[in-house]
């Protein structure tokens, strides 16, 4: 059976929030090691990876591997009746009809649970090859959705360009161009605020904006976000979480003139 | 023009 205990509704509530535009049913995997998620967009376009890891539930139990099918517009409805602050237990059986969510309120002796029916949901799961990035930029969550925002309103396509110059995004529209360039940037009192540039090689690939903004939707989870490019494979953007625990996007380029 | 990839294309099913 499963039993996973999260000190606060708001992890689940928030990653959740920030894939249920992305992909509707999908599995949850969990197993001894936490919870496993991982769909592809309708168009096949992008795909998410989710893991919480076993230490970020207190305590976590999970004898075998359990897929939990569930609607995601769903799961959005029971969540909505937990409080940000409520500590969260789902539990499930070993060949479970249902998954049972519990929040309790810390403050009062408030109980609420509810049981959402699963679904069979035959899932291919992507094998994710290990890559060896060009590019690797950590910057704040908060100034890449600003930059996806402000860009989607010229244009549907980003181009990422990195360099030792620095990252640029930029884009050309009806209305005309623009472009955003950073540089690598210390700050010692707010490091949420850093840019860190890692370079191996310079590397250019463009970008669906739609998806791009789409993904900031988790920025709430992280202060920082962290983009992996090389030339001709998929952007990955990541939002780490406590205790080695992630929300991690792919998102295919487009290729060719 | 680019013209937009498709995931399966970089990533094979297990």
């Amino acid at each position: 059976m499963l039993e996973a205990r999260l000190e606060q509704a708001n992890l689940l509530k928030k990653v959740v929030d920030a894939i249920k535009d992305l992909v509707q049913d999908c599995n949850f995997d969990c197993n001894d090691s936490g919870i496993a998620l991982q769909a592809m967009d309708n168009s096949h376009v992008a795909l998410v990876s989710m893991m919480l890891k076993s230490e970020s539930f207190s305590p976590f139990r999970c004898d075998r591997n359990i897929a939990l099918g569930i609607n995601l517009t769903s799961l959005t409805k029971v969540l909505r009746a937990a409080q940000n602050e409520d500590i969260l237990t789902l539990k499930a059986e070993d060949a479970p009809d249902v998954v049972n969510l519990v929040f309790e309120s810390a403050e009062s002796d408030r109980i609420s649970e509810y049981d959402i029916k699963l679904m069979d949901i035959d899932q291919e799961h992507l094998g994710i090859p290990e890559t060896e990035y060009a590019a690797t930029i950590s910057m704040p969550s908060a100034e890449f959705q600003r930059i996806c925002r402000d860009l989607m309103a010229l244009s549907e396509s980003v181009s990422i360009e990195c360099s030792k110059e620095g990252v640029k995004f930029a884009c050309q529209g009806d209305i005309g161009s623009g472009s955003v360039t950073l540089r690598s940037h210390t700050n010692v009192d707010k490091p949420e605020m850093n840019v860190e540039i890692d370079l191996t090689e310079p590397v250019s690939l463009t970008f669906s904006l739609k998806y791009l903004v789409g993904f900031c939707k988790a920025s709430s989870l992280s202060g920082q976000v962290k983009l992996c490019l090389s030339n001709e494979v998929p952007l990955l953007v990541e939002y780490a979480l406590a205790n080695n625990s992630y929300l991690r996007f792919y998102l295919a380029p487009k290729i060719g003139d | 023009a680019k013209s937009q990839k498709s995931i399966l294309g970089f990533f094979q099913k297990k």
